[in-house]
C-alpha cells in the first residue's frame, strides 16, 4: 500500500512516515518468538 | 521516541456510520508520531483512496486534509472510549493506556464539528 509521509500538524514540525499493510499476519512482528 | 509502533486502527463502533469507509487498518510508524499525525494520515489515506476509485473526486481534497477531520480514541475499561489528546506521541499513549506487548488498538471517528 506504500508509505505516506505526514507533516505540518498543529504545533509540531516533525515529519513522520506511516506504512500500511493489508493484513496483520506477516506485517506485524511475530511476538510468539 | 523513534521505536517502531504497530497499530490496529479501527472505525469507532458507534460513532462511525456503517457505510463510511470503515475498514480495519494495519499500520506501522515511529513512536514519536503524535495522535495528530495519525489523524492527518487517516484523512490523507481516505482522500487518496477516494481519488483512486472516483475519477471525479477533487485532487485538492488530498492537499487540504487536516488532523482536525478525525478524532482518535482508545478503548479503556468497561467498554468506554477515551479521546486522545492530539499532541500525545503514540509512544506515550502506549505507555499510558496500552501497556501490553501487542499491536496497539486505536479507534477513529469523524470529529463532531466536521
Amino acid at each position: 500500500l506504500g508509505n505516506v509521509t505526514v507533516t505540518d500538524v498543529t504545533a509540531n514540525s516533525l515529519t513522520v512516515t506511516f506504512r500500511e499493510g493489508q493484513a496483520a499476519e506477516g506485517f506485524f512482528r511475530d511476538r510468539s518468538l | 521516541g523513534t521505536n517502531e509502533i504497530e497499530l490496529v486502527f479501527r472505525p469507532h463502533p458507534t460513532l462511525m456510520e456503517k457505510d463510511e469507509t470503515a475498514q480495519t487498518r494495519y499500520i506501522k510508524t515511529t513512536g514519536n508520531a503524535t495522535v495528530d499525525h495519525l489523524s492527518k494520515y487517516l484523512a490523507m489515506r481516505l482522500a487518496l483512496e477516494e481519488l483512486r476509485k472516483n475519477e471525479e473526486a477533487n485532487p485538492m481534497n488530498v492537499e487540504t486534509v487536516s488532523e482536525k477531520q478525525y478524532t482518535i480514541y482508545i478503548a479503556t475499561v468497561n467498554g468506554q472510549f477515551t479521546l486522545l489528546n492530539g499532541s500525545f506521541s503514540l509512544e506515550l499513549v502506549s505507555e499510558k493506556y496500552w501497556k501490553v506487548n501487542k499491536p496497539m488498538e486505536l479507534y477513529y471517528a469523524p470529529t463532531k464539528e466536521h
